[in-house]
C-alpha cells in the first residue's frame, strides 16, 4: 500500500510505499491515552504465481478499536462489523446507512466509503476500492484516510499516526533522475539524510474510481528514515 | 361404462390453479372447466379454499361460450339483490371458514344436458414474510379425477430469488416427478402437473389422492436492507435489514389460569410456556403475571432471565393452578405498571424493549368486566409506550375485544385454536415476536414527492419479518427517489438510506412485460385497503365513517372484494335474472362468527327443489 503525509505547514506532502507479505498486520495508528488503535492486514494479488513485475499488496482488512467505547470494527471490502460491549452488528457495502451510539458515528455510503467519527475530533474515512470481479489478477481492497486526528494525544503513534504531529522537512539539491519527469532530491527529515524522488500518488476519498492526484516527494525502501525506526518495527500479531 | 373421469354425468375437463407473484403480490386464477354428459340438467359445484388475508377480485362463470362477468358492489346494493333473490325462493350459496388459515368459496350452477360450464376466479394477496419466508398457502381438494389438473406459479422478484421450495403434504415417490422446483437471478417458478393416472389414490381407485396442502414458499436475496421499486406512479418499498443484534426484551406474560382454562388447554399452554422459556434469551427481563378472580406474580419485579430464574420460572410454570373467574384488566394493569416501573428505576437497560402478552380463553367477568372501560384503563396505562399482544384460545373467547384492545396498543391478536398443536401454534407466536431488531422505525420520503402512503411507522421490526410501505408519486420531475429509515437497534441508532434513479428503475422494468404492469398500484391499493379496514375496528363516529368510505372507495376501484363489498354475476336464466353474489363480512358479526371472512352467495333458479347453504363456521 501507498502512504501519503500531507504537510501542511511545509504546503506539500510525503509518499511511501510499505511491501510486505500478504497476511501481515501492520499498526497505523496507536493512542496510548486514549486506546484507539487501527490496523490494516495485507493482501496480495488474487493469484499470487501471476507474472508481474512487481507484486502489489493492499490493505484487505482494516480494525479499529476504542476500548473506552468498548468498540470494534472490522473492515473488509465484503462486509462492516461493529463489535459493542461483545454484541455484533454486521453491514455489507450494499448498504447506505448511518449508525450512531453514544458519540460514535458510522456512516456507510453504498459501494463507496464509510466514514467513522469517534467523539469530537477523530474521524477515519475508508474508501471502498471495487475492481472488475473477473480481473485475473486483482481484487477488491480498502483505503484509510484520517480526516480529523485533532482529539488524539500527542503519544499517538503508528505507521500514519506518527505524522499527526507537527514535523519539519526540508528538500534541496533537486537534480534530475533516471526519469525526466520524476526529479530527485535530497530530504533531510527526522535527522536522517535521505534521496527522495518527485512523483504522484492519488487520493480517492472524493472520487474512489478515478481518485485526485497528489504530488509528493517519495521517500523509497519503505519509508527508511521518514518512519520511525523500520517498516518491520510496525507489524503487530493480530488485527485486534 | 363411462369413464373415471365422469362422475354423475359431470366430466371435469380441468382444474388449473395459475399464480403469478411478483414482488410478494400473488395474483392467482383458479379454472375449472366441466362437461355435463347425463341427459338431464345437473348442478356443478366449484369449490376453492383460498386464504383469508386475499381479496377476491373476480369470479365468472361461462356457460356454453357465454360468459357472465362479476362485478364488486357495494354490500348493501348487492344484499337487496340477494335479499330480493332469497325472497323468490332462489337458491343461495355461501363462503365459509375453512380451518384457521382458509375460507372456502362454493358456488354451484345448474347445467343443462351436453352443456359446458367454466369457472374462474380470481384473488389476490401480499404475501407477508414470516420467519424469514414468504409462504403462499394452496388448498388442494378435486372432488373427482380430473383429466387436466395443474398448478403453476411464476415467481417474479427484482431482488433476485434466494430459496424456493414447495411442501406438498399429499405427495408421494411417483408424483415427485410431476412436481418442478426452478430458480435462476430474479425468476422462479413451480410446477405440478399430475397426469389424470398420477391422481388415482390406488391404481384400479377412481378417487384422487390429491387432497392437502400446497404450499410454495421463498425468499429474497437482501444485498440490501431495503428495495424500492416504482412503476406508473406508484412506490413500494420493502424493508428488512439483516445481521442486526436483537434487541433485549422485557416480557410480562399475562396467563388466564380461570376454571375454563383447566385440562388440555392448561397443560398445552403450560407446555408452550416451558418451550418460550428454553428460547428466552440471557439479556431479557421476564415475569408472569396469573389471574383468575385474583391475580397473583411470580416475581414482585421483572426479573432478568439467568440461569437460576430460569429454572425457578420453570418449576413456577410447572406448579401453577386453575381456579375461580376471569380478571383481566387488573391482571393488564399490574402487567404494565409492572414494566414501568422497571423502566422508571432502571431494572432494566436503557436499550431494551417491552412487551406484554396476555393468553386468555373467556370474557372479562370479573373485577372490571365492561370492555370499553378495560379498553380506556389499559390504553391509559400503556400510553403507547410498548405494544400488547393477546392470545385467543378457544371457541368462547370475546376475540373482538381482545383484538381491538391490542390494536389499539400497536401490538395483534392472535387466534390459539383449541387444537393438539396449541401448544405449537403459541410457541410459533412467540418465535414471531421473539427477536426485535429495531424499535421505533420510522420510514420518510420526500414530503412532497409522495402522497397516499401506507403506515410507515412501527414500533419493532422482527428478524425474519418486513416491513412494506407503498404509496403515490407525485412529483414526476424529479429523478431520484431517496427513502429513509430510521430506527433504534441495540446498541446504536441506525439510519438506513434507499436512493433509486427513476429513469433506471423505469428502463430496467420495461424489460419485465410479462408481469402485471400495474402490481405496485394494486399492492398500494389492498395495503391500503387492509389497513384502513384494521384501522376501522378502532374508530367511533366520524373518523369511521370516513375510513369507511376510503375502504369502500378503494375496493370498489380496484374491484376487491372485502368486508365492505359484494361481487354480483348476474345471469339471466328462463328470462328472469339470476344474481350470483360474493362478500366478506364486516367485524360487527359475533365474535363466533368472525372467521366467517368471506360470504359467497349464489343464487339461481334451479328446475327444481330450491335449496339453501348456511353460512356456518
Amino acid at each position: 500500500p501507498h502512504f501519503i503525509i500531507e504537510v501542511p505547514q511545509k504546503d506539500g506532502a510525503l509518499c511511501f510505499n510499505i511491501d510486505v507479505q500478504p497476511g501481515v498486520v501492520l499498526n497505523l495508528i496507536r493512542d496510548p491515552d486514549t486506546g484507539i488503535t487501527v490496523n490494516g492486514e495485507i493482501i496480495g494479488e488474487k493469484d499470487p504465481s501471476s507474472e508481474t513485475k512487481k507484486k502489489k499488496s493492499y490493505f484487505g482488512r482494516l480494525g479499529i478499536v476504542d476500548p473506552q467505547m468498548d468498540l470494534q470494527i472490522e473492515v473488509t471490502p465484503q462486509k462492516i462489523t461493529l463489535w459493542s460491549g461483545g454484541r455484533r452488528t454486521s453491514f455489507t457495502w450494499m448498504d447506505t446507512v448511518t449508525i450512531t451510539q453514544n458519540g460514535l458515528s458510522v456512516t456507510i455510503n453504498k459501494k463507496k466509503n464509510m466514514v467513522v467519527s469517534i467523539g469530537d475530533g477523530v474521524t477515519f474515512v475508508i474508501v471502498l476500492h471495487e475492481v472488475w470481479k473477473k480481473h485475473p489478477i486483482h481484487q477488491d481492497f480498502l483505503g484509510l484516510y484520517t480526516v480529523d486526528s485533532h482529539r488524539m494525544s500527542t503519544k499517538t503513534h503508528g505507521l500514519l499516526g506518527q505524522f499527526f504531529h507537527p514535523f519539519d522537512f526540508e528538500v534541496f539539491d533537486v537534480r534530475p533522475g533516471s526519469d525526466p519527469k520524476k526529479p530527485d532530491a535530497t530530504m533531510i527529515v527526522k535527522n536522517h539524510k535521505l534521496i527522495v524522488t518527485w512523483g504522484s500518488q492519488k487520493d480517492y476519498r472524493m472520487d474512489s474510481g478515478h481518485g485526485t492526484k497528489v504530488s509528493c516527494w517519495f521517500v523509497h525502501d519503505n519509508g527508511s528514515g521518514l518512519i520511525d525506526g523500520v517498516h518491520t518495527d510496525y507489524i503487530v500479531p493480530t488485527l485486534f | 361404462s363411462l369413464p373415471d373421469t365422469v362422475v354423475n354425468g359431470i366430466e371435469i375437463y380441468s382444474t388449473k390453479i395459475n399464480c403469478k407473484v411478483t414482488s410478494r403480490f400473488a395474483h392467482n386464477v383458479v379454472t375449472t372447466r366441466a362437461v355435463n354428459h347425463a341427459d338431464t340438467a345437473k348442478e356443478v359445484f366449484f369449490d376453492v379454499e383460498l386464504p383469508k388475508t386475499a381479496f377476491i377480485t373476480n369470479f365468472t362463470i361461462t356457460i356454453d361460450g357465454v360468459t357472465y362477468p362479476g362485478n364488486v358492489k357495494e354490500k348493501e346494493v348487492a344484499k337487496k339483490q340477494y335479499d330480493k333473490a332469497v325472497s323468490q325462493g332462489k337458491t343461495a350459496g355461501l363462503v365459509k371458514a375453512s380451518g384457521r388459515k382458509l375460507e372456502k368459496f362454493t358456488v354451484s350452477v345448474n347445467v343443462a344436458a351436453g352443456s359446458k360450464v367454466t369457472f374462474e376466479l380470481t384473488y389476490e394477496e401480499l404475501l407477508k414474510r414470516q420467519k424469514g419466508k414468504y409462504e403462499m398457502y394452496i388448498k388442494v381438494q378435486p372432488k373427482q379425477l380430473v383429466n387436466h389438473f395443474e398448478i403453476v406459479a411464476d415467481i417474479y422478484e427484482p431482488q433476485g430469488i434466494k430459496e424456493l421450495d414447495a411442501d406438498v403434504s399429499f405427495i408421494t415417490n411417483d408424483l415427485m416427478d410431476v412436481l418442478t422446483t426452478s430458480f435462476s437471478g430474479k425468476k422462479g417458478q413451480v410446477s405440478f402437473k399430475p397426469t389424470f393416472d398420477q391422481q388415482r389414490s390406488c391404481p384400479t381407485c377412481s378417487t384422487s389422492l390429491l387432497n392437502g396442502d400446497f404450499i410454495i414458499r421463498y425468499d429474497v436475496n437482501r444485498e440490501q436492507p431495503g428495495n424500492v421499486q416504482i412503476v406508473n406512479g406508484y412506490f413500494v418499498h420493502f424493508f428488512a435489514p439483516q445481521n442486526l443484534p436483537v434487541v433485549p426484551k422485557n416480557v410480562v406474560f399475562v396467563i388466564d389460569v380461570s376454571g375454563s382454562m383447566s385440562g388440555q388447554k392448561m397443560a398445552q399452554t403450560k407446555e408452550a410456556l416451558l418451550h418460550i422459556l428454553n428460547d428466552v434469551r440471557e439479556d431479557d427481563f421476564l415475569n408472569f403475571i396469573l389471574f383468575s378472580s385474583d391475580v397473583s406474580t411470580w416475581k414482585e419485579n421483572m426479573v432478568p432471565a439467568t440461569p437460576e430464574n430460569l429454572r425457578m420460572a420453570r418449576e413456577f410454570v410447572r406448579n401453577f393452578r386453575v381456579t375461580g373467574a376471569t380478571n383481566i384488566n387488573d391482571a393488564l394493569l399490574k402487567g404494565i405498571e409492572m414494566i414501568n416501573k422497571a423502566r422508571e428505576t432502571g431494572i432494566v437497560p436503557e436499550r431494551s424493549t417491552s412487551i406484554i402478552i396476555m393468553l386468555t380463553d373467556g370474557e372479562a367477568n370479573t373485577g372490571e368486566s365492561r370492555v370499553d372501560k378495560i379498553q380506556e384503563n389499559v390504553r391509559n396505562a400503556i400510553g403507547g409506550k410498548f405494544p400488547l399482544y393477546n392470545l385467543g384460545f378457544g371457541h368462547d373467547v370475546n376475540y373482538n375485544f381482545l383484538e381491538k384492545m391490542a390494536l389499539e396498543n400497536h401490538g395483534l391478536a392472535r387466534r390459539i385454536y383449541e387444537d393438539s398443536d396449541a401448544n405449537l401454534q403459541m410457541q410459533g407466536f412467540y418465535d414471531e415476536v421473539a427477536n426485535p431488531l429495531l424499535t421505533d422505525v420510522d420510514l420518510q420520503y420526500p414530503q412532497n414527492t409522495i402522497s397516499d402512503i401506507t403506515q410507515n411507522n412501527y414500533q419493532h421490526f422482527y428478524d425474519g419479518s418486513e416491513i412494506v410501505v407503498a404509496g403515490r408519486v407525485v412529483d414526476f420531475e424529479t429523478n431520484s427517489f431517496v427513502a429513509d429509515v430510521k430506527g433504534h437497534g441495540a446498541l446504536n441508532d441506525l439510519t438506513f438510506t434507499e436512493e433509486v434513479d427513476l429513469k433506471e428503475m423505469e428502463e430496467a422494468l420495461k424489460e419485465q412485460e410479462y408481469i402485471f404492469g400495474d402490481y405496485i398500484e394494486r399492492l398500494w391499493a389492498y395495503l391500503t385497503i387492509e389497513q384502513l379496514l384494521e384501522k376501522r375496528k378502532n374508530a367511533q363516529g366520524e373518523e369511521k365513517e370516513k375510513l369507511t368510505a376510503q375502504a369502500l372507495d378503494l375496493s370498489l376501484k380496484y374491484h376487491f372484494v372485502t368486508p365492505l363489498t359484494s361481487m354480483v354475476v348476474t345471469k339471466p336464466e328462463d328470462n328472469e335474472d339470476s344474481e350470483f353474489i360474493a362478500d366478506k363480512p364486516g367485524e360487527e358479526v359475533k365474535a363466533d362468527q368472525i372467521s366467517h371472512a368471506y360470504a359467497t352467495q349464489l343464487n339461481y333458479q334451479p328446475p327444481s327443489n330450491p335449496y339453501y347453504f348456511v353460512d356456518g363456521d
